[in-house]
């Protein structure tokens, strides 16, 4: 998967970290201190539909599919997570109690088109 | 974004803007809370560092059940006492849980952490009383409904874990939110008061694993 640079116009993973003492939320989170939030952009051309981020067979098949079926004109991709990973919070509740959690498929890892 | 003035730093200002809301809004939507928590009081910080190194060294082995289940959502709750005025006979130490009405709560561990103080040359024996406890002042007196009784042996200051399983589960399907807990000490046991609360970096704390069902978790998994 890629790893979006500056200019970039391929599907790929831009990266963001929020920290929480920015948005004043380091009071009730205490671990972690910030959150990856990254998100998918870019352009799906319909040639690397299925790919990268997904098995090479998976887009050969699509590509495949794509030729065989003359859908340039009306098909389309989009850019999208091909995978996440759980993150782990450990906060207040509103009653001062220590809740600990882990959110499944929390932050992207890899983008790839649909 | 695009309504904003053609500039570099703008554009990024208004990204970070944009990113920062996305996060908080994703982060309370997962944890399933309206608004982010308000703290009512602060707990001493060196409560909150030793209630978690207690839970990392006792940490609770995941049994086949909870890898089994791994999908539903499993939650770690560690809840520290609020001291009440003194009943006639021991310590009120007051808990507070809070889940919605269309939660299904499934309480897998519960334990009592309680540290003594208790001189070294001294062998004292506790009686633990459990009670759910309703609105503020449904304190002293009435029919209060006894969830447990144990009994604790103490010899010399320390720290005592008390399992509370059964009890938790019945008290949390109830409508009760608050669980009270009452110490009776025998023989010369001094004053039971100085013994729990000594100092507040030894805050009693209980520590409950709990599961989470949404309502139609079963409908959704057929």
């Amino acid at each position: 998967s890629l790893r979006c640079s500056q200019n970039s116009n391929l599907c790929c993973r831009r990266d963001y970290y929020v920290d929480f003492r920015d948005i004043g939320w380091n009071d009730w989170i205490i671990k972690p201190e910030g959150y990856q939030i990254n998100y998918c952009v870019g352009q799906c051309p319909l040639h690397v539909a299925g790919s990268p981020g997904m098995a090479s067979s998976f887009h050969t098949a699509v590509f495949n599919l794509v030729k065989a079926n003359n859908i340039q004109a009306s098909g389309h991709s989009c850019c999208v997570p091909t995978r996440r990973r759980p993150l782990s919070v450990l906060y207040f509740d509103r009653h001062s109690n220590i809740v600990k959690t882990d959110i499944p498929d929390m932050i992207v890892d890899a983008c790839g088109c649909s | 974004a695009a309504a904003e003035p053609r500039c570099p730093a703008c554009a990024a200002a208004a990204e970070r803007r944009l990113l920062e809301e996305a996060a908080k809004r994703q982060l309370l939507e997962k944890l399933r809370l309206r608004e982010r928590p308000k703290l009512i009081h602060a707990v001493p910080r060196a409560a909150v560092a030793r209630a978690l190194r207690r839970l990392q060294a006792g940490g609770a082995r995941r049994g086949p059940e909870e890898e089994e289940e791994e999908e539903e959502r499993s939650y770690e709750i560690i809840s520290f006492a609020e001291p009440e005025p003194r009943s006639p006979s021991g310590l009120g130490l007051r808990f507070q849980f809070s889940h919605t009405q269309d939660q299904d709560i499934h309480i897998l561990q519960a334990q009592l952490w309680l540290y003594l103080r208790v001189p070294q040359d001294l062998v004292t024996s506790l009686t633990l009383r459990i009670f759910p406890a309703g609105g503020e002042g449904e304190v002293a007196g009435g029919n209060r409904t006894l969830l447990s009784e144990q009994q604790l042996r103490a010899r010399g200051s320390g720290w005592h874990t008390l399992t509370l399983m059964p009890t938790l589960q019945s008290f949390f399907e109830g409508e009760g939110r608050t669980l009270r807990l009452e110490l009776e000490g025998h023989g010369d046991g001094g004053d039971i008061m100085a013994m729990v609360n000594a100092s507040w970096s030894h805050q009693p704390f209980l520590v409950a694993k709990a599961r989470l069902r949404e309502p139609g978790h079963h409908m959704a998994k057929r």
